[in-house]
């Protein structure tokens, strides 16, 4: 039904707007319907410029601007009907340690709607868990799982894990 | 609705039955490169009656059950059940607790359960209809996503008005 | 020039094999010709498999593992014949931390006969390189570039260069 | 051959004069996402004869140069020169050392230089024909071709065997 949809879309461009600025301290964003008369086949074209910067178009951003705008796109969606968990597989990889910060923020303010699950290779997004599984290979090619659980004032032992970072 | 454990045994590189319990908030998983964490990941998408083999990394959907290694002989089986709390009455049913399984046998035989009654796929793909669990839009991100979130094809557009509206 | 062919196909092979083993500590490679009759336009298949693990083929492989053989790959056709210098633009983003050692090493390897520029967020490559440069945009939206030279005996300060990890 | 000087301007987010200077072995680059690290690899690149804007991350050439921030209008023109070392006679040419460079005006105007006598930009390819400079296929690796240098595709295969034999 149209008027719904178009309502939904103004809310996703707030959405998106407002995620952007807080990964980005400000800047311009837009999500422009290529056929605003046929609005449920056309394409959308999407328009982000970080604070300061004049970008011709999203393909000149660099690796993490366009991870960032990527996750406050589909965040912009999620916040309107949040599915009850989400699992983000190595998405902070792009990131510098002050956006991976600010990702980790992001995800931690939508807990009280979803679970979510991180597969990272970063300590900051470690951090940012309540609970945190190891996964190893002590047989060769054979899964298996640590618990190591993170509440509260607990710290857990990570070197076994071999973490990246 | 809240996930509340996994159990994955025969599944790629699980040979042996693991469980994992989540808590409310944030869970991350972590561990060296190959070990198994995305595969995890997989097993969700697999449980929640994923039919594309591609999306799981293989060539066939045999290829989820696992297949050796050095010291293991392929074993005839995957299997993968996943148990949710529905505490907000999300899903129209009438159990606060609800499990759904879903195994593969080599010779291709598939069975599928909900708290232990054997039923179809569809059953399963039915009951997570509305709640953006069952689809990968947005409840399963990945970091190799980003170029298509970003792009101006309709993929986006699907992704942001189907699931949403 | 047929025979030309063939034998840098089978140096590659050897190469590709030797410089997996490096990063996997074992396994099994191999590249095939679709075509052997017609190798200058037969498409070429990479098996490889890690040590220990029996994956059918290499979409199985995990994301670390990927960019490795692929890694493993490009560097075989290299010393075949290196170019005087080579760009390596966040390579190891996937990597955990081991295996962005194994990969500092390979690249510190080929120093003797050719320059290296690494794109990098971790701080094991950074340890690595000899001279280091710093991109800041203290204006916003201009580039400016600090010289950081790390020569023997100093350690740069890395502090203000946000770096990931 | 080696790299030994690389002088920026006007060219992307280097909107003042930038100078790098490259010793032997490894060079990083490190700084927050967006900072100018990926379009120093866009500048080589672009002085050793690059046309295709894609490969420039641009929709068109024109957008190379400098369009502004919130503190500076754009600039007219783009320049990158670029001075190696023919240490090896690599380069069939008489200097010791070699400066090309490349000017590109809003006008669409191009300039090319080798060591300040203006040419044309097949003059600079055919330079760097046999070194695997010239080249995208080796000589320069981002994160995300992994798929590709994996897949069975003809791009495989052309960059296995053009490149080395
Ligand atoms: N059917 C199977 N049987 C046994 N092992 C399998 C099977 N399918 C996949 N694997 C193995 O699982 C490994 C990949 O695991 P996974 O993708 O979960 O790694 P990961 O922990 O996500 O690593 P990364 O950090 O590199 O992304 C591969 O080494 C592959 O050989
Ligand atoms: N013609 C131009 N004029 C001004 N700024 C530009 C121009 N072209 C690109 N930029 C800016 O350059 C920035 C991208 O730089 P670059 O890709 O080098 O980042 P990076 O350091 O590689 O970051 P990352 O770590 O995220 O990969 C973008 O913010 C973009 O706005
Ligand atoms: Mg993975
Ligand atoms: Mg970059």
């Amino acid at each position: 039904s149209e008027s719904r949809f178009r309502e939904t879309f103004k809310t996703i461009q707030d959405n998106f707007a407002h995620l952007f600025t807080r990964f980005f301290g400000g800047g311009q964003t837009a999500l422009v319907l290529s056929d605003p008369n046929k609005p449920l086949e056309s394409g959308i074209e999407i328009i982000a410029q970080p604070r300061g910067k004049r970008p011709q178009s999203i393909t000149q951003l660099s690796g993490g601007e366009r991870a960032l705008t990527a996750i406050a796109l589909v965040f912009a969606i999620f916040m309107v009907k949040p599915s009850p968990f989400c699992i983000l597989d190595e998405v902070d990889a792009p990131l510098d340690e002050n956006n991976v910060l600010r990702y980790a923020e992001l995800i931690r303010d939508f807990t009280h709607r979803s679970q979510f699950l991180t597969i990272t290779h970063s300590k900051r997004t470690m951090e940012a868990a309540q609970t945190l599984y190891g996964v190893t290979m002590e047989e060769v090619g054979v899964s298996k799982i640590i618990s190591m659980r993170l509440q509260e004032e607990e710290q857990p032992t990570l070197d076994l894990l071999e973490v990246s970072s | 609705l809240q996930l509340k454990r996994l159990e994955i045994q025969g599944f790629k590189s699980f040979a042996d039955k693991t469980v994992l319990e989540f808590g409310p908030g944030i869970t991350a998983i972590v561990g060296p490169n190959g070990c198994g964490k995305t595969n995890i990941l997989d097993s969700i998408r697999w449980v929640l009656g994923e039919q594309s083999s591609k999306l799981l990394r293989c060539d066939r959907m045999e290829n989820v059950i696992f297949n050796g290694s050095e010291n293991r002989k392929a074993v005839g089986m995957a299997s993968v059940s996943m148990t949710l709390v529905n505490n907000r009455g999300t899903l129209p049913v009438e159990y606060d607790e609800i499990t759904i399984k879903r195994e593969l046998f080599r010779s291709g035989e598939s069975n599928y359960y909900i708290n232990k009654t054997a039923c179809r796929l569809k059953d399963i793909t039915d009951l997570f209809m509305d709640t953006g669990l069952g689809s990968h839009v947005y409840s399963i991100i990945e970091q190799s996503q980003v170029d298509l979130i970003l792009s101006n094809k309709p993929a986006l557009r699907r992704m942001l008005f189907e699931e949403a509206a």
